[in-house]
């Protein structure tokens, strides 16, 4: 199936 | 010094019950702009960010910018012990390291006050982009509560694909599967009905229906929710709280590798 990505892949840290 | 007193604590209390269960311990940021928080759950997939405007309440006095550690379990124990109609005032001292929450009854004959403990909490703050979302849908908040606790009794993930149609949310699992579509509905007498759909480009977005069920929990802030979608991007899922701010929690998608 299709994978979980995290938050963090598309906003990142400041 | 920190004085927000809040007349429709009934508010604070709604909040409280819409993130607790997604996130466990969070910090609160105070300042001139308002009360808000940003936090993720514990496996990183969904952020929620909250802003409670400063305009919005009674009285705000916040003499310097702080950020409060709470537990929101034993906060939301806490608010829980506070009348609908009760008024909400939360204080603290500088460098102290607890909060109190003191409840007002409408008629002013029944004055209470609870004191919780702070912790430190280790969070980092992240960057949302500001993004032109290809599909922008508003619904009443109870249909999408609805939505998402039906298909979750069928599947685990929800693919939302929005459409010229309308939208569309199907799950699949092992007895079956389930399609729902959503028709733009602009009931000029009952905006509070109305489902509107905004939409530049078609996108399809698969995600996990327990969060989207965790959203849900907000719906007693507001009649209408707002579901914005583009591909390959964290959807937005938003309940305004009126004359004051909003909750908006950030799930990021499913993706075929």
């Amino acid at each position: 199936g299709p994978k979980q990505y995290t938050i963090t892949r598309f906003f990142s840290k400041l | 010094m920190l004085e927000l007193r809040l007349v429709q604590g009934s508010i604070l209390k709604k909040v409280l019950e819409a993130i607790k269960d997604l996130v466990n311990d969070a910090n609160f940021d105070c300042s001139a702009t308002g009360f808000s928080l940003q936090a993720m759950d514990s496996s990183h997939v969904a952020l929620v960010a909250l802003l409670l405007r400063s305009e919005g309440f009674e009285h705000y006095r916040c003499d310097r910018n702080l950020s409060m550690g709470m537990s929101l379990t034993n906060m939301a124990k806490m608010l829980k012990c506070a009348g609908n109609d009760d008024i909400v005032t939360i204080k603290a001292d500088d460098g102290s390291d607890t909060i109190t929450f003191m409840f007002e009854s409408p008629t002013q004959d029944k004055i209470a006050d609870f004191e919780m403990k702070l912790m430190d909490i280790d969070s980092e703050h992240l960057g949302i982009p500001e993004a032109e979302y290809e599909a922008i849908v508003r619904m009443p908040s109870s249909e999408f509560a609805r939505i998402c606790k039906d298909l979750g009794t069928i599947g685990d993930t929800v693919v939302i694909s929005v459409t010229k149609e309308g939208v569309k949310f199907s799950t699949r699992g092992d007895i079956g599967t389930a399609n729902i579509v959503c028709r733009q509905n602009t009931s000029i007498d009952k905006p509070e009905e109305a489902t509107i759909i905004e939409m530049q480009e078609p996108v399809t977005l698969t995600f996990a229906l327990r969060y989207m069920n965790s959203f849900a929990k907000a719906t007693p802030l507001a009649t209408q929710v707002t579901i914005s979608l583009s591909s390959e991007l964290p959807v937005v899922v938003e309940y305004k709280i009126a004359e004051m701010g909003y909750v908006r929690y950030y799930l990021a998608p499913k993706i075929e590798e």
